[in-house]
């Protein structure tokens, strides 16, 4: 998936999430150079991963609906009042990107640790159908081995999930991308 | 003689200066040569005396005092008589009307000429604070996948851009420069939040199943006909309907933007070079090998790559509108060709019968904080159920992070359960109850009292639904 995220100087925020669902779609391009989607996949029907997991009846394929989405635009805003901290999120990875934000607000809202920290800090997911805990490579060798000892299968992998964010607090603003993502960038406008 | 001049005028200004000096720095100068008046003008202090008068009406004090002003501060001063100013017994606006109203017309003027101009500078200043361009550029932020992408970002918000005339030229970039993630082929979803209205609206423009397909079909044929996957692209009307709704700049110069990227060339990125080198789709075109790897073999992080299809293709949306992409044309004949032979059922039908949604976002309140997200067939209800899972848990700086990853890792079990269990609402009535359960704080506690703080679930706590779709 793909992210933008936007504060803008007219005091609106933008987080939007866009899929081809697989890397080029369904690789089909047509002569005025429009690559096709596939996201047909994100649908559920029996038999078709090879786990055999329980296929879902509420995202079966049926004709004009949209399939299950983990693309997840995100915005925080203080529950009153203007004054606090706003956050625009976004994560890609599927599944994983919901474990991604879930940390990072953690990171944020909780710890309260500043954006760039919250986004370079070593992320988990659980993989239900394999029932492995996925974390990334920012996990150190004590922290994994904790883990086991509470009795989760751990895998390591090297990246899980992007997700870059943009922060305002009160007049200041900051854009921030994921350390993992070799190509993406923020800026701000001082 | 010209010392003596000299000494003529000071003196002559000498006898003005103490007589009225208001008059003479605050209205038109009298001719610094012009003789003194035959008779002497009143002093200060005669003035003073004049005025503080017990004896005079009010009435007459006015109307004096006001004549006292008027020869000096009267722009008419050479249509005067010159005569001495005395107070007079008769009522000079009835019986000397025609004398005076020449005087009082000219110094109405100058006051209604103030008060129109006074009152049209702040209609306008007015108007220029609510309907005006903002006059001081203030902060903004632009992230995205592609650097690029970012800086066009910046420059449609320089270019006194909406945030979502920002977002649009942005997003489409990125389906220039990173075609590998997503593209005008594609959908996705907006959440656009106005901070000052404390308003939020989502529009979804994820892709839907074409009227003709089928679970069996897809079931026995998705690996080997590419053209079933397809479903219908909502990016251009999703954007469309974002711009209509708040976009700043005309959608054509918005489109140009990003038409300029693809015109002009962009630099490979490392992800793109990654995923040409590892992630080419099996059933890769002769025309997908012409587009992506011209030489013959994936291009190098930073080479410069052009795209003038998609540069054209986004001159005739920017012109035409999303019709040019729905409505039958030539652009929706392409695809449906294209994809009907892959093995797909998609038809034009699909393409025109096709809306995004206009919705609002679910929410969640977290520590104080108001947590916006996509709501079904959106997974963002699971998102606001780990949270208020987490909530209830002591998760301080104090804590451990050992402590808190455990907990973190047995919320995300539940939440993405939870996850499993949505779909389209609009196909399935019980999603909304479902959703209204996740976002139940209630729930979220009853939940997190499943939860062993010190032992991993040695199974799901939640029946799991298949979830992420594909083995690729």
């Amino acid at each position: 998936a793909a992210q933008v995220l936007i504060m803008g100087p007219d005091d609106f925020i933008v987080a939007m999430v866009s899929s081809l669902n697989q890397p080029f779609g369904s690789g089909l391009i047509t002569p005025s150079g429009i690559l096709l989607n596939s996201q047909m996949l994100d649908f559920s029907w029996p038999n078709r991963t090879a786990n055999h997991s329980a296929p879902s009846l509420e995202n079966s394929v049926q004709p004009g609906k949209r399939p299950l989405s983990f693309l997840l635009p995100t915005v925080v805003r203080p529950a009153e009042g203007l004054c606090g901290t706003y956050l625009a999120l976004g994560a890609n990875g599927a599944a994983r990107g919901l474990s991604g934000l879930t940390q990072v607000l953690l990171n944020v809202l909780t710890l309260n640790r500043n954006l760039s920290d919250s986004l370079a800090r070593g992320r988990l997911h659980p993989d239900l159908q394999s029932n492995l805990l996925q974390v990334d490579s920012e996990f150190t060798e004590e922290e994994i081995e904790f883990l086991e000892a509470r009795g989760h299968h751990v895998e390591k992998v090297d990246v899980l999930s992007w997700v870059h964010g943009s922060r305002r607090t009160n007049n200041f603003i900051i854009a921030v991308k994921d350390p993992r993502s070799p190509d993406a960038a923020g800026a701000t406008i001082l | 003689m010209a010392a003596e001049n000299e000494a003529s005028q000071e003196s002559a200004l000498g006898a003005y200066s103490p007589v009225d000096y208001m008059s003479i720095t605050s209205f038109p100068r009298l001719p610094e040569d012009e003789p003194a008046p035959a008779a002497p003008l009143r002093g200060r202090k005669d003035e003073d005396a004049f005025l503080g008068d017990p004896d005079t009406d009010p009435d007459s004090f006015l109307k004096s005092a006001r004549l006292q002003r008027l020869p000096s501060s009267s722009s008419e001063m050479g249509s005067q008589d010159g005569s001495p100013l005395r107070e007079t017994r008769k009522d000079p606006f009835s019986a000397a009307a025609a004398e005076c109203s020449c005087r009082q017309d000219g110094l109405t003027v100058i006051v209604t000429a103030c008060l129109t101009f006074a009152t049209g500078v702040t209609v306008a200043l007015v108007m220029q604070i609510y309907f005006g361009d903002p006059q001081i550029f203030q902060q903004g932020a632009v992230v995205t996948d592609a650097a690029r992408c970012t800086s066009l970002g910046i420059e449609v918000l320089s270019k006194q851009g909406s945030s979502v005339d920002a977002a649009v030229a942005a997003a489409l970039c990125l389906g220039i420069v990173a075609p590998h993630s997503s593209g005008l082929g594609g959908g996705g979803v907006m959440l656009v939040h106005d901070i000052r209205r404390n308003e939020s609206h989502l529009i979804d423009f994820r892709e839907s199943a074409p009227g003709a397909l089928r679970e069996e079909t897809l079931q026995r044929s998705w690996e080997t006909k590419p053209g079933l996957l397809v479903g219908v692209p909502g990016m251009v009307k999703g954007l469309h309907e974002a711009h209509q709704l708040y976009g700043r700049l005309p959608w054509s110069q918005v489109l140009a933007f990003a038409a300029a990227v693809a015109q002009d060339g962009f630099n490979v990125t490392h992800d793109l070079a990654r995923a040409l080198a590892e992630q080419l789709p099996p059933n890769m075109s002769e025309r997908f090998r012409e587009t992506f790897l011209p030489s013959g073999r994936p291009p190098l992080p930073g080479s410069l790559l052009h795209r003038p299809d998609l540069a054209e293709v986004l001159d005739v949306l920017g012109t035409s509108g999303p019709a040019a992409f729905y409505a039958g044309g030539n652009l929706t004949l392409e695809m449906v060709a294209e994809a009907q032979h892959a093995g797909g059922v998609i038809t034009e039908e699909d393409f025109s019968n096709y809306s995004a949604l206009v919705e609002k976002p679910v929410c969640g309140v977290y520590r104080g904080h108001l947590v916006l997200s996509p709501p079904p067939p959106h997974t963002g209800p699971a998102l606001i159920s780990a949270l208020n899972i987490l909530e209830g848990f002591n998760l301080t700086s104090l804590v451990s992070r050992e402590q808190a990853l455990h907990w973190v890792a047995e919320t995300l079990k539940i939440a993405l359960a939870l996850a499993s269990r949505l779909g389209d609402p609009v196909y399935d009535s019980t999603i909304t109850e479902s959703m209204d359960d996740m976002l139940s704080k209630v729930e979220a506690a009853y939940l997190r009292g499943h939860i062993n703080d010190s032992q991993a679930a040695p199974a799901p706590l939640l029946p799991v639904y298949e979830l992420d779709g594909a083995p690729t």
